[in-house]
C-alpha cells in the first residue's frame, strides 16, 4: 500500500 | 449476455459517456479551434535548446496532469469503485498511460503531424532534447493511425473504458469481477457501434500489444534517464509519475 500512496489517496478522495 | 439486461448495458453506456465528458481534460471544440496554432521555428528551437532534464521534467508533468484526469474518469465509471482497491490500483497502474496515449489522438493533427503540447501544436522535432526520438516517432505514428479511425467522442469514451478494464492484467485479486465489467463494456461498445453503423472499426482497433509496447518503451527510457539523473527524478519529478512508472 505504501508503494502506491498517491494512487490510494486519489482513489480515496471524493470526486473533485 | 445472459447475465446483463439491456437496461443495465444502456445504463453503463450512459455512465461511461458522462464520466468521459466530465474528465476529458480538453474540449474537442477547443482542440480543433487551436489546430492552426503551431509553434514557430524560434519557439521550436528554444524547446530544442532546453536541457534534457528540463524537458523530461516538463513532459513528466504534462503526462501526470493527463493521468489525473484518467484516474478521475475511472473513479466516476460505473463498477470501478466497486472493485477492490488492489484491483483499482493494478488497472490504473497498467492502463492509465495507455488511456492517455489513446486520448492523445484528439489532440493530434494528422495533416501536419503535430500534437497539442503546452498551448500550441508541436511536431516531433520539438521533443528532440528528451533524447527519445524513436519513442516520440512511435507515439506520433500511433496517434496518426488512431486518427485514421475517425473516432467519435463516444467511441473514445467506451474504447478507453475497455483499455482500462482489462481482466488479463497480472496481479488482479478479483479477476471474475473485472471480467464481468469488461464483458459488459464490450457489449456496450459493440451495441453503440451497431447503432451507429460503425462496426467496421472493430477490426481496425490497435492490438493490445501495441499500447503495451509503447508504455514499456516509455518506462525503459525513464529507467535510462533515471540512471543518468537520479537526483532530478527523485527531487523534481511528480510523485504520481514516479509511483506509476518507476
Amino acid at each position: 500500500q505504501e508503494k502506491h500512496r498517491i494512487l490510494h489517496k486519489l482513489l480515496q478522495n471524493g470526486n473533485s | 449476455s445472459p447475465n446483463s439486461s439491456v437496461t443495465e448495458i444502456e445504463h453503463l453506456t450512459q455512465n461511461v459517456l458522462k464520466s468521459y465528458r466530465e474528465t476529458c481534460q480538453l474540449r474537442l471544440e477547443d482542440l480543433q479551434l487551436l489546430r492552426l496554432e503551431t509553434f514557430s521555428w524560434e519557439e521550436v528551437r528554444s524547446y530544442q535548446k532546453k536541457s534534457m532534464e528540463e524537458m523530461w521534467e516538463r513532459c513528466a508533468c504534462r503526462i501526470t496532469e493527463a493521468i489525473q484526469y484518467v484516474v478521475e474518469f475511472a473513479k466516476r465509471m460505473g463498477g470501478f469503485m466497486e472493485l477492490c482497491q488492489n484491483d483499482q490500483i493494478v488497472l490504473l497502474k497498467a492502463g492509465a498511460m495507455e488511456v492517455v496515449l489513446v486520448r492523445m489522438c484528439r489532440a493530434f493533427n494528422s495533416e501536419n503531424r503535430t500534437v497539442f503540447f503546452e498551448g500550441k501544436y508541436a511536431g516531433p522535432e520539438l521533443f528532440k532534447s528528451l533524447g527519445c526520438n524513436e519513442l516520440i516517432n512511435s507515439i506520433f505514428d500511433f496517434a496518426h493511425s488512431l486518427c485514421s479511425l475517425h473516432f467519435s467522442e463516444n467511441e473514445i469514451a467506451l474504447f478507453t473504458a475497455l483499455v482500462l478494464i482489462n481482466s488479463s492484467r497480472p496481479w488482479l485479486q478479483e479477476k471474475d469481477k473485472v471480467e464481468r465489467l469488461q464483458n459488459n463494456l464490450e457489449l456496450a461498445f459493440k451495441h453503440m457501434l451497431r447503432k451507429t453503423h460503425r462496426e467496421s472499426i472493430l477490426a481496425k482497433l490497435p492490438p493490445k500489444g501495441k499500447l503495451r509496447s509503447l508504455c514499456y518503451q516509455h518506462m525503459e527510457k525513464l529507467r535510462s534517464f533515471r540512471q543518468m539523473y537520479p537526483i532530478i527524478v527523485h527531487a523534481v519529478f511528480p510523485p504520481l509519475y514516479k509511483e506509476l512508472f518507476s
